[in-house]
């Protein structure tokens, strides 16, 4: 099984 | 006052269907740099980064740096009635809530101008940082378009995984599953047939091509695609507009439970 992680997690926000 | 000519308008054109089924609404950022555009896909897994730097417009006059927001299947609506050939025209007055796209046919017998309400959006920048990725495969656009095409209709996710022998593209589904090897080859005859690998770490990463495909709708704008990753980052897939500028794609990796 795998999920998603959104982008917001990666990259900084701002 | 923001009025950008672009002699080739077919490239506006290819780039609003590359990112209009992405993005819905979206501010373009206008510099002296260039016309610039950073957004997210509405559930925040995928982004799209586009340049196109002030040398490539036949006139480009930005005289400060302003953000317009636009409907982007609207205004891909608009510049779908704009000619292959036509010269295009962006121009904005200050403070203005309307955008006119100016279409010229080459021998200047047809002008049409559209004029376009602009949208408050709220958005979120995102600093992308500079980085070294451990793989890099740059390959013909049209065989990645081919690829995701094909290994969609078996499954639902990609793993991507690089190593020394070449790039591996695999997906499983009810039916069965798939692998497509993809090895460096270099000696062709035109350099946007060559597949080039630059590995420094095997990387093997696995995404949604729900995704993947969307991004393959930037292929009419560049013969090469470009796929950089590293593990546990977001993969970035770049086609290059010309020495003008570039679409890129970023996507979150998927992550096993």
């Amino acid at each position: 099984e795998t999920s998603q992680n959104g982008l917001g997690g990666f990259f900084k926000r701002g | 006052m923001l009025e950008l000519r672009l002699v080739q308008g077919s490239l506006l054109k290819k780039v609003l269907e590359a990112i209009k089924d992405l993005v819905n609404e979206a501010n373009f950022d206008c510099s002296s740099t260039g016309f610039s555009l950073q957004a997210m896909d509405s559930s925040h897994v995928a982004l799209v980064a586009l340049m196109l730097r002030s040398e490539g417009f036949e006139h480009y006059r930005c005289d400060r740096t302003i953000s317009i927001g636009m409907n982007l299947t609207n205004m891909a609506k608009m510049l779908k009635c704009a000619g292959n050939d036509d010269i295009i025209t962006i121009k904005a007055d200050d403070g203005s809530d309307t955008v006119t796209f100016m279409f010229e046919s080459p021998s200047q017998d047809k002008i049409s101008d559209f004029e376009m309400k602009l949208m408050e959006i709220d958005s979120e920048h995102l600093g992308i940082p500079d980085t070294e990725y451990q793989s890099s495969i740059k390959m013909p656009s049209q065989e990645f378009l081919r690829i995701c095409k094909d290994l969609s209709s078996i499954g639902d996710t990609v793993m991507i995984s690089v190593t020394k022998d070449g790039v591996k593209f695999t997906t499983s589904g009810d039916i069965g599953t798939a692998n497509i090897v993809c090895r460096q080859n270099t000696s062709v005859d035109e350099p946007e047939n060559a597949t080039e690998i630059k590995m420094q770490e095997p990387v093997s990463l696995t995404f949604a091509l729900r995704y993947l495909n969307s991004f393959t709708k930037a292929t009419p704008l560049a013969n090469i695609v470009t796929l950089s990753m590293s593990a546990d980052l977001p993969i970035v897939v770049e086609y290059k507009i010309g020495d003008m500028g570039y679409v890129r794609y970023y996507l979150a990796p998927k992550i096993e439970e």
